[in-house]
Formats: C-alpha cells, sequence, structure tokens
C-alpha cells in the first residue's frame, strides 16, 4: 500500500476526483491551501495498491488542465510508502 | 515514532478523541471529506511511538460504531514510518 | 525528497511562512486544529530535498516564539520520507 498526496488547483478537483473514484480508486479530501499565492488549492489523499500507483498518477496529470502561469504545475504529487493499512 | 492517520466519520470522533487523549496520546485533527459522498469526515493525525500503534488501532476500533451501510467501514487507518520526530 | 509535517501555533505562523517562503521553501498549510485544546493550529507540508531538512527545522525552531505555558512547545515536526516525487 502506498499513500498518494496530490496538490491540485480547485478548477481541476471536480474533473480529477470523478475520472479517480470511477476508477474505483478511494480519495479523501484534505481542506489546504498554498503557501505563497494563499488561496486555496485542494490536497486529495488517496491509499493505492503499489501496483496502481502510476495508473494514478496518469488520472491527475491527464485530468489536470495547464495553468497561464508557466511557473505554475498543474498537480504536485507525494508517493509516501503505508508501513499497515487497516479498515475496522 | 510512527504516523497514524486515522480517517473516522465524524458522529465517532467525540468518543474517540476521548478516549486516545485520556490515555495520554496526542492528536492533531485534519479538516477532510470523504471523495465519494462529499460529506464531512474526521482525520486524526497521531505521532506515536512503535510499541504503542496496536493500543492506538485498538482504541480507535472499539470507538467507532459500526455503520447502518455495510460497504462503510467504522475507521480507516494508515500507519506510515517517521524518519524524524522534533518538538521545540 | 523528503515530507515534513510541521505543527505549529496559529501566531508564529505567518512568520514561519514568511521566513520559508523568502528561503525558496514550497510550503502547502493544511487547516488543523489540537485535540486536547480544541483551538485552531496550523499544519505547514513541505516537500524538500533531503539536504535542506536542517535548514527548514533551523527555520521553524527560530520563528516559532515560546509559548507562556511551559508544557506547551513551539512546534512539533514529523520528517518523512517520500518515495517519489512528480510535478506535472
Ligand atoms: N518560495 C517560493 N518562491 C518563489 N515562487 C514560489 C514559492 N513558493 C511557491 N512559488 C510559486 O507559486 C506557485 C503557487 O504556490 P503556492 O504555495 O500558492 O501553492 C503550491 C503549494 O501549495 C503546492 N506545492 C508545490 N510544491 C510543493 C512542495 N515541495 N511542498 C509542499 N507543497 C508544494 O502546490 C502549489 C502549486 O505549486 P507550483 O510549484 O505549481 O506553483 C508555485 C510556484 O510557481
Ligand atoms: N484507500 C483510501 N484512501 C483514502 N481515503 C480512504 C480510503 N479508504 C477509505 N477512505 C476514506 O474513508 C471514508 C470511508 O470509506 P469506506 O471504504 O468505509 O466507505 C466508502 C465506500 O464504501 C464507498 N466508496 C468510496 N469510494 C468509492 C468508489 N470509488 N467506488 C465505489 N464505492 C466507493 O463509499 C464510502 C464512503 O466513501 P468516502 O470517499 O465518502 O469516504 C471514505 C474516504 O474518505
Ligand atoms: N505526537 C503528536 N501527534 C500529533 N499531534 C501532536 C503531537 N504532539 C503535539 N501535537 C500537536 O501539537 C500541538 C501542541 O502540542 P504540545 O505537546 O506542544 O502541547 C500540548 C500538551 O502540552 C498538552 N496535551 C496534549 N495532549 C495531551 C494529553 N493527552 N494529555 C495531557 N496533555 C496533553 O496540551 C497541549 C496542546 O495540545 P493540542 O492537542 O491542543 O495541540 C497539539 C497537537 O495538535
Amino acid at each position: 500500500m502506498k499513500m498518494l498526496i496530490a496538490i491540485v488547483r480547485d478548477a481541476d478537483l471536480d474533473k480529477v476526483l470523478k475520472k479517480l473514484l470511477s476508477e474505483n480508486f478511494r480519495v479523501t479530501r484534505i481542506a489546504s491551501s498554498g503557501g505563497f499565492f494563499r488561496n486555496g488549492n485542494a490536497t486529495l489523499m488517496l491509499g493505492v495498491t503499489e501496483k496502481r500507483v502510476d495508473e494514478a498518477l496518469h488520472i491527475i496529470e491527464e485530468n489536470c488542465a495547464p495553468s497561464l502561469d508557466l511557473a505554475v504545475k498543474h498537480a504536485t504529487v507525494f508517493v509516501l510508502d503505508v508501513d499497515r493499512f487497516e479498515q475496522f
């Protein structure tokens, strides 16, 4: 199990979320904002089996529109290792 | 040190939090919502010494009520490894 | 790449954020609150190259004022290992 933490722009959130869920990914949304621009963005947390990490990354990349400001990326994603995953 | 990230339903939050704190766990609450139902849930972040991980998991399991909807679990918990822990 | 998760008091947030950004760190702010006092605090998430972890920790330590309540630390910081970092 890996944990994906993806920071996407608010404008792209609905499209990314819809596609991830329709592909049977589980997603928790965390309220966040950028440190620099201070406006809202969206942080998505996904627990994903290791073999589906690339698929999730591809969905995020495909569903985030390019920004008008060339310095701003479409999405920033961290992949962390999960020691244990439990659901009760 | 391990980090527990537990996603629990809003209805169970107070009971889980009270029990964790009374057992001397430290907890930070993060505002979150489910990707699918879109309603609020609660994400708890706990830095826990390795030997108390099972105890924390047990408290979370014991204090979350079963859901009426069988597909929905009581709680979803990720355990991540912590490289370094600092308090100033 | 490492991920720093720093819990600081609301009162210290602006000073810490300003210094981190001026030193070219990237920061995402996550809405959070303490489990015990229940009032707001600020959780900062930073993806940082391994060789700049100590520098980021030093900035956080230097820019958080001591609390009147001796039991309360200025800041609590977790450093987690990042498997992969992607920006699209
Ligand atoms: N210290 C600094 N000096 C100069 N320019 C700076 C800067 N910090 C940010 N920027 C610029 O401003 C854009 C928005 O940053 P913000 O912090 O609001 O929003 C950021 C932040 O919330 C998050 N992010 C990006 N890299 C991160 C990292 N390494 N760690 C944590 N969060 C990150 O993704 C959002 C978009 O980042 P992106 O890189 O595409 O776009 C960034 C970048 O082009
Ligand atoms: N691997 C994971 N990574 C990140 N977060 C996770 C996760 N597994 C669970 N969660 C979090 O826990 C909440 C409850 O999940 P549960 O699996 O019990 O209950 C879920 C599940 O029974 C169903 N569900 C969620 N996503 C689905 C999907 N893509 N397709 C079909 N059913 C879905 O709807 C219920 C509520 O989902 P919701 O998203 O509102 O809320 C989820 C989500 O916030
Ligand atoms: N291992 C950990 N995992 C996750 N988050 C952590 C953490 N250690 C600290 N934090 C976060 O940092 C805030 C300040 O913690 P500190 O230990 O300085 O200061 C704490 C501590 O002196 C005391 N405290 C917290 N939990 C306690 C407990 N279960 N029993 C007795 N005192 C507690 O109350 C102060 C405020 O706590 P609060 O929960 O409002 O807010 C906490 C919590 O949000």
